[in-house]
Order: C-alpha cells, then structure tokens, then sequence
C-alpha cells in the first residue's frame, strides 16, 4: 500500500531572510567559528 | 553536532501533518531526510517564544503517550533545540506508528523557529546520525509491516500554487509525478542518504572537479544545491552570480581602495584601517533595517563588546591582501585590480549568492553525473526567486559550505535538485533513485 503524505508549498518572502540576517549577526557576534561558515556554535537565547 | 549542525532552515518550503498521540494533535514538520529525529515543541516550553507561535504537544492530554524523560538537544546551523524524549503514536497519512520515540522540545532559541511555519521537523535519514540513537519514525514504520515496500519518494512541486506544494509517498513511488526510469546509486555511507556523485559540468564543458567521484547526500531539508567553495565559486561566477560580501568588498575597493593604500604607506596598522575608515564601527546606518539591527546590536554588544558584519569582514581582507600586495612592490594601480578580482572569491554569509533576476536566459546549464547519467539544471530550475515584483530578489541556487573531513567534503543535493527529479529512498536495497519530476 502506498501512503500519501501531501507537501505545502511556502513562498520565499524576504521577512523570513531579515529574521535570518539578523541571527548571522547574532551567530557572528556569538561565535568565532561561525563567522566564516556558521556550521556550528553557542547560539543566543531567547 | 557535526553531521547535525549542516541544516539551514531559512529557506525551507515544503511541509506537512502529522498527528501524535491520542486523540491526535497535529503539527506541521519538515520531512527532512537529512537528520533522523522527530520533533516537536513541548507544552513545557515556557520560555523560548518560538513555541509561542507554535502547536506544542501536551502528554496530559494523550492517553497512549509513555514518559521517557531523557535530555536531548539537537545543533542545526541556524538555531538549536534541546528537551526530552517521549514515546507515543504518531499518525502519519492514514497510518499510525505505535511507540515512537520523539523530542519534546522545551527550548528553541533564536529567530529562525521562531519565523517558521513549521512546528517541528520529521527526520528520515538513518538511525546512525539519530541524536540520542533514537529508533527514526521510518525505521518504526518499516519494522511495524505498515508498508509493503520500504521504499519512500519525494515529489516536490516546483511550480506549487496553493495546496499541492508536492507529495511524499511511503512504501513505494507514485508513478504520475515522474518520468521514465529513475537512476539508481547505492549508499555508500549510512547516516545521511549519501552516494557518489560524478562530474559537474557547466554549459556541457566538464569543471573536472568531481569527475574522480565527489560525497553527495539528497536532502529534502535543505533548499539549494550546496557544495564545496572552490566549485560553487566557479560555478557562481559563471552565472553572474557575487556573493554580499563580494559585493561590499568592491564597493570599498573603489570608493576607500586609494585612501586604504596611503594609509598602509604611511605605517598605519592594518587592522585600525577599517575602523578608522568606519567599515568595523557598527553605526546602525547599514542592512536592511535600522530599527532592528540597533536591538540586535545592543543584545550583542552587551553578551560580546562589539560585533563584525559582512562589510567589516570584507574591508579587513582587501586591507590584508593590499598590505601583501604592497610588499611585493606592484603599483597602486595593479594593487586595486587585483584587489577587486580577489573580492570574487570572498564567501557569503549564509554561502549564498546574488544574482540579476532578468539575466536568466543568459545563465548556462549546469549538469551534475549521478550513476552515469547527466541530470541538468537550467537558469529558471536553480534561480530562487523571492518576493514579487520590483522588489524581488534572485539568489543562486547554489550556496557554498566546506564539511570538513571525514564527512566532507559534502555536496548536498535539497530542493532545487529534488525539485527537478523525483526522488526514491530506497531502504531494503540501500540506493537512492533520480528520475525526471
């Protein structure tokens, strides 16, 4: 049998990419290792 | 951490329901076969707001829910959740998985969960990079005889407008969303679904980068088609493609590249350069919003003493490369040229680049050689668009991240690529399948 799960499509917005832009900034304040790559490191809370 | 933390959420698009517990509670996840945990944000998050503006799951509440109680945290890229484990039903489609084990996320710091619009992600990679060595939901679904095959397939509709954002089929392929045959290669490391993935090739012409074999995965949580710097740069460039921070560092090459020079003659210390000149002292004046930038700068000045951004970087490495250049007695002239080639070479924030919405019927093809056969990209297929009209803004489909050794290095294969060809996780043989969407 086969089981069908159906995906949503969410739009790209550019909210979404502030929101990001501004953890990078956090991340690169944060985290030495991240400033390059930001792979990995101590992530700000809330 | 390490083989966790490649996710990058920001620009995840394709989501669906899920139900745990009894009676079911719905959550919307990611169906990300680059990770193999199931989460979801717990009734106990009491102080992340990401779980504010998220379903939580409340163990009270289900009559088939059993206490686990183990800690647990998970490192993406861009943000981090820890809690705890549970066990309980999960309803997926119309089948339901007795006594999986998931995260009951009680912290979820940061912006990134906070803005999704999903509540949780759905792991489907091996139990091998499962944090905490959880049993996956899919290994539960194959071992439980809900399928007939354990075989999954992923459909993801490019050109979505609506609800049918795409499909995913358990136990087998559904044969409307694909194309002739699908291209077989085997697993070749069990954690993520990774195979060896042959040349990359730009317009029909071989880059020769891969063509001795190159690690890949097939990631349905990630958005673009990312790959090692030196390859992505080359392939960057020959679709118009800079990166910000590319962009920055020729714009203080050409407006600040002469100042830069006199002051480095006149003995001025190269790190001072770029303060001096204002790139490195953060006046709330750049990036997108001087409202928020000033919150964040205050949050980050208090837990730091200062921060670095995208332009700062950039005009501490022209400065360094001029120095270098000045030693080795080139003119100002030839000193500022070359300057601005290196810019190219400069990574992004996020390893993203930009590109000219209206330039894609000048873009080349890109080809990648999987088991064999060549499976092409075109402009319109690895160009996001995001927003609408003049507002819209185009970035590359492919995103530059060096995984250093053993894991990498690492080609990652999500959306974009799943997008254009249907994808078969293919458990009981241990391949994976393309075959065109």
């Amino acid at each position: 049998r086969l089981v069908r799960i159906g995906l949503k499509k969410k739009k790209l917005d550019l909210s979404n990419r502030l929101s990001e832009q501004i953890e990078y900034k956090e991340r690169q304040a944060l985290g030495a290792p991240l400033r390059k790559y930001h792979v990995r490191g101590n992530l700000g809370e809330d | 951490t390490d083989i966790i933390a490649l996710k990058n959420f920001m620009d995840a698009q394709y989501y669906g329901e899920i139900g745990i517990g009894t009676p079911s509670q719905k959550f919307t996840v990611i169906f990300d076969t680059g990770s193999s945990n199931l989460w979801v944000p717990s009734s106990h998050c009491y102080f992340s707001v990401a779980c504010f503006f998220h379903s939580k799951y409340k163990s009270k509440q289900s009559s088939t829910y059993r206490k686990n109680g183990t800690s647990a945290e998970i490192h993406y890229g861009t943000g981090a959740i820890s809690g705890f484990y549970s066990q309980d039903n999960v309803e997926v489609g119309d089948l339901v998985v007795k006594h999986q084990d998931f995260i009951e996320a009680t912290k979820e710091p940061g912006i990134t969960f906070l803005a999704a619009k999903f509540d949780g992600i759905l792991g489907l990679g091996f139990q091998e990079i499962s944090v905490g060595k959880a049993i996956p939901l899919w290994y539960n679904m194959v071992d439980q005889g809900l399928v007939n095959e354990p075989i999954f397939s992923f459909w993801l509709n490019r050109d979505a407008d609506g609800e049918e954002g795409g499909e995913l089929v358990f136990g087998g392929v559904d044969s409307d969303h694909f194309k002739g045959k699908h291209t077989y290669v085997p697993v070749t490391q069990k954690g993520y679904w990774q195979f060896d993935m042959g040349d990359v090739l730009i317009d029909g012409q071989t880059t020769g980068y891969c063509s001795a074999g190159c690690a890949a995965i097939a990631d349905s949580g990630t958005s673009l088609f990312v790959g090692p710097t030196t390859i992505i740069a080359q392939i960057n460039h020959a679709i118009g493609a800079s990166g910000v921070v590319s962009q920055e560092c020729k714009t203080i090459v050409s407006q600040y590249g002469q100042t830069i020079l006199e002051m480095l003659i006149a003995e001025t210390q190269p790190q001072k350069i770029c303060s001096q000149i204002g790139f490195c002292t953060f006046d709330g004046t750049r990036g997108i919003s001087m409202g928020i930038e000033s919150i964040v700068d205050q949050s980050v000045d208090k837990s730091s003493g200062g921060m670095h951004d995208a332009m700062c970087t950039a005009c501490e490495m022209a400065v360094v490369w001029m120095q270098n250049q000045l030693t080795r007695n080139q003119t100002q002239e030839q000193i500022l040229d070359y300057v601005n080639q290196l810019c190219d070479r400069l990574p992004s924030p996020n390893g993203e680049s930009a590109v000219d919405c209206s330039s894609l019927s000048s873009m080349p093809n890109i080809s990648f050689s999987i088991g064999g056969k060549l499976f092409d990209l075109a402009p319109k297929e690895y160009v996001l668009k995001i927003g609408d009209g003049v507002a819209a803004q185009c970035i590359s489909g492919f995103a530059a991240l060096d995984i250093p050794p053993p894991r990498g290095p690492l080609w990652i294969l999500g959306d974009v690529f799943m997008g254009r060809y249907h994808t078969v996780f293919d458990y009981g043989n241990l391949r994976v399948g393309f075959a065109e969407a």
